[in-house]
């Protein structure tokens, strides 16, 4: 079974 | 992307910082950039169009579709700097 990966990368654009 | 309300969101450059955080792209769970926090005073705020939640389609035309999370953030981050335009146009759908 192939898992996406949990984590979501976060990033501020200022 | 099933029938969505996408809306094109227009955010003029009215203070020196954009202020939007984003969350996802390409080979993530989230795999086009999700609006997760909105800064106070930053022209994305300002604009009062753009919310928390939305998913970010296209920039300026640059459809986001495919594009890994640093290369969207550096795309938006882009037409923010950019002396060409004084705003920057947003396709955003909102989801639910």
């Amino acid at each position: 079974l192939f898992v996406e990966p949990q984590w979501v990368p976060v990033s501020w654009v200022y | 992307i099933s029938a969505l309300n996408t809306a094109l969101v227009r955010v003029v450059k009215n203070s020196n910082t954009l202020g939007i955080a984003i969350e996802g792209g390409a080979n993530t769970r989230q795999p086009l950039p999700r609006i997760v926090t909105i800064q106070k005073g930053g022209s994305a705020h300002n604009c009062g169009q753009l919310k928390v939640g939305q998913v970010i389609l296209e920039v300026n035309g640059i459809s986001l579709r495919g594009q890994e999370h640093e290369e969207a953030a550096r795309i938006i981050a882009e037409a923010f700097k950019t002396k060409e335009k004084d705003h920057i146009d947003f396709l955003v759908a909102e989801l639910g």
